[in-house]
């Protein structure tokens, strides 16, 4: 098996040189782990499953990938080797991205671009991996579902500082205050994604569209206390018929509270705050803006 | 010179920890002076903890007969009047906290721990007693404050209390006098028993300059505060906790009162005092409550006249 | 920009105008003055 094991190995590496990944990943997954010819320390197992897992993941097959991963889990509860930890974060997180488990991977992104140390064994860590990690927990948090968990992590990245470098702070921006996005600024954030965060949906939507369709609709709720599903679908760029199956699948998911009157096609926007509460509202809005007011006039010298 | 009192001088910490004049007269320590940030700390923290009481720790000085109150920081603990002693699950947090802390600079070390009283006032219960005694006799100087984070939202100010036991065994000559304050039924008892273990601080804030002016720009912004909340809808659950605790004391006055005319022990006159005085604190009590509710009622009444009554 | 300013503030009042805060109001109203009365 020692042979084998060697052998192996090095085709394998020569698999990765020619950038053949999944042949390099089949090639070491041939190599028996639990056998009990001989022994095979955890470190050894655990550094296996996870090299495998990456070769697996340049070839974004996340379900070989996660074979591998969930045999290296048992593992990596008592490692103390902080590169292989490292990896399997990375890992794990990654395949949480391909199979559009957004949140998750979102949480675990973010997990990974909050390291302190910048050498971890042989490894450096530089800012440029943070950044990415970080921007990638931005990406999977716009496209994960509308809803109270989502608003909570949009919350720790809105308020983390290191994002506003990223490119995609403009549109978190906007997504976390609940304004409505623009095709313009979809079609940019687009251009950021990975092939399979654009896959098409089985209703034949892509996730991302779903995502923002979601969140405008969200946010509409915020502005119009009712709308017309004809008014709705042309605000959001969809056909009134999809605006009130996608309506209606958030009402009932109780992720946005309202009523959908078929009758009249139009859907009325609910919104639980307290009549008190939202009287206080309005109070610190008029406020606010009577402060605007004199501060501007102040400043022209009136 | 509002700054001076932030320069920490080392050698004068060592020489009164040298000097230890505090050890010889229980109520050595008269004043308490807490800076801005700090108070301002404990007070978010108190009222993040909602109806669980948490606690953390003061950095500062003594100097003289009065405790100084640099900052404050959160302990990793909660319920620590269900505990007896909460700290104990914060040790090591609190060594690693002060060792960085020094490491960065910040050379004060911890004169003092907080914790917060949700709803029922400052005062030391029998657990702070004995967490505050432990403390002075190996940490001094060493302060309890309490934070009322309930009945500062609907008094408007801060509710707080400073606070110094006595040596075990140790008899305080005069009666301590602190400020009346409703002490709910169900913590009556352990308020009554202790009440003579320990004795009030005057409490000082103070600041910098650069919170003077940091605050003169909150101050801008805090009329739109006060103008867009109502105490009213705020304090809902507060209100109806303190008066069902009324409803309470007065069963316990009817009763007891009943139970009076039979006893023939109490002269006439002590017995119309013992109960009048029990009526008079429930009266007070009550007179409290509502003259806080109408407060809160004036001000809506304004706001409405203010905002709704325009008509375009 | 000024007036334009002044005049959308004067369209926001009154901040609120609905059944329902009339309700919530003067209940909130009842619920005080009952407190006061209770406390007399």
């Amino acid at each position: 098996e020692e042979q084998v094991l060697i052998i192996r190995e090095k085709v394998a590496e020569l698999y990765e040189s020619e950038g053949e990944w999944s042949k390099a990943a089949q090639m070491l997954s041939g190599i028996d782990l639990d056998s009990s010819m001989r022994l095979v320390d955890d470190k050894f197992k655990l550094s296996k499953c996870v090299q495998i897992a990456r070769l697996y993941l340049e070839d974004d097959d996340s379900v070989n990938a996660e074979a591998f991963i969930n045999k290296a889990s048992f593992l990596v509860s008592n490692s103390r080797h902080e590169v292989l930890n490292l990896q399997y974060k990375v890992c794990y997180a990654r395949i949480l991205d391909l199979k559009r488990k957004f949140l998750e991977a979102a949480l675990r992104y973010y997990d990974i671009s909050q390291i302190e140390k910048r050498q971890i064994g042989d490894e450096t860590i530089d800012e440029e991996a943070l950044e990415q990690a970080l921007s990638a927990a931005v990406t999977c948090t716009i496209l994960a579902a509308a809803g109270p968990q989502r608003s909570r992590v949009l919350a720790t990245l809105y308020k983390d500082e290191r994002c506003l470098k990223l490119k995609v702070y403009p549109i978190l921006q906007k997504v976390y205050l609940e304004r409505i996005l623009r095709k313009p600024e979809i079609d940019a954030f687009a251009e950021e994604l990975k092939p399979h965060q654009k896959a098409f949906l089985p209703d034949n939507f892509t996730v991302l569209d779903r995502a923002m369709i979601e969140h405008n609709l969200l946010s509409s709720s915020k502005l119009y206390k009712n709308i017309s599903f004809d008014e709705l679908g042309t605000l959001l760029g969809i056909a009134p018929q999809k605006a009130e199956k996608i309506a209606s699948r958030m009402i009932y998911e109780d992720r946005m509270r309202g009523s959908i009157d078929q009758v009249e096609a139009v859907i009325h926007f609910e919104d639980d705050t307290e009549e008190m509460q939202l009287w206080d509202q309005q109070i610190f809005g008029l406020c606010q803006s009577l402060n605007d007011i004199l501060e501007s006039m102040g400043n022209k010298g009136l | 010179s509002s700054d001076a009192i932030f320069y920490y001088d080392e050698a004068a910490t060592a020489r009164s920890q040298q000097e230890k004049p505090w050890a010889n007269d229980p109520n050595y320590f008269k004043r308490v002076k807490i800076s801005a940030l700090a108070l301002l700390k404990m007070v978010v923290h108190a009222r993040s903890g909602g109806t669980i009481e948490v606690m953390g720790l003061m950095q500062g000085k003594a100097d003289g007969d009065a405790i100084i109150v640099m900052d404050a920081f959160a302990l990793p603990v909660e319920g620590t009047e269900t505990r007896v002693n909460a700290q104990a699950d914060a040790y090591e947090y609190m060594v690693d906290y002060s060792q960085t802390n020094k490491q960065a600079g910040r050379l004060e070390n911890v004169v003092g721990w907080y914790h917060s009283h949700p709803g029922y006032g400052c005062w030391l219960s029998g657990i702070d007693v004995s967490t505050q005694m432990l403390n002075q006799r190996y940490q001094e100087p060493f302060l309890a404050v309490v934070i009322d984070p309930t009945r500062t939202v609907s008094a408007g100010k801060v509710e707080i209390g400073a606070f110094r036991t006595y040596p075990e065994g140790y008899k305080p000559s005069d009666e301590p006098v602190s400020e009346y304050q409703t002490i709910p039924l169900n913590k009556i008892e352990d308020f009554g028993v202790h009440c003579k273990q320990y004795y009030s601080l005057d409490i000082t804030y103070f600041k910098s300059s650069l919170d003077s002016h940091l605050l003169d720009l909150l101050w801008n912004k805090y009329w739109v505060n006060t103008l867009s909340s109502s105490p009213l809808l705020n304090n809902g659950e507060y209100v109806a906790g303190q008066i069902s605790d009324l409803a309470e004391k007065l069963e316990q006055a009817e009763n007891q009162l009943a139970h009076s005319r039979l006893g023939p022990f109490l002269t006439p006159s002590q017995r119309k005092k013992e109960d009048e005085s029990q009526l008079a604190k429930i009266t007070r009590d009550s007179a409290k409550i509502t003259v806080e509710q109408v407060h809160g009622l004036m001000s809506q009444v304004i706001k409405d006249i203010l905002f709704n009554s325009v008509r375009p | 920009s000024l007036i334009r300013q002044v005049s959308s503030l004067l369209r926001r009042l009154p901040a609120i105008e609905s059944e329902k805060f009339q309700d919530d109001f003067l209940m909130e109203y009842n619920d005080t003055l009952l407190i006061a009365y209770l406390a007399m």
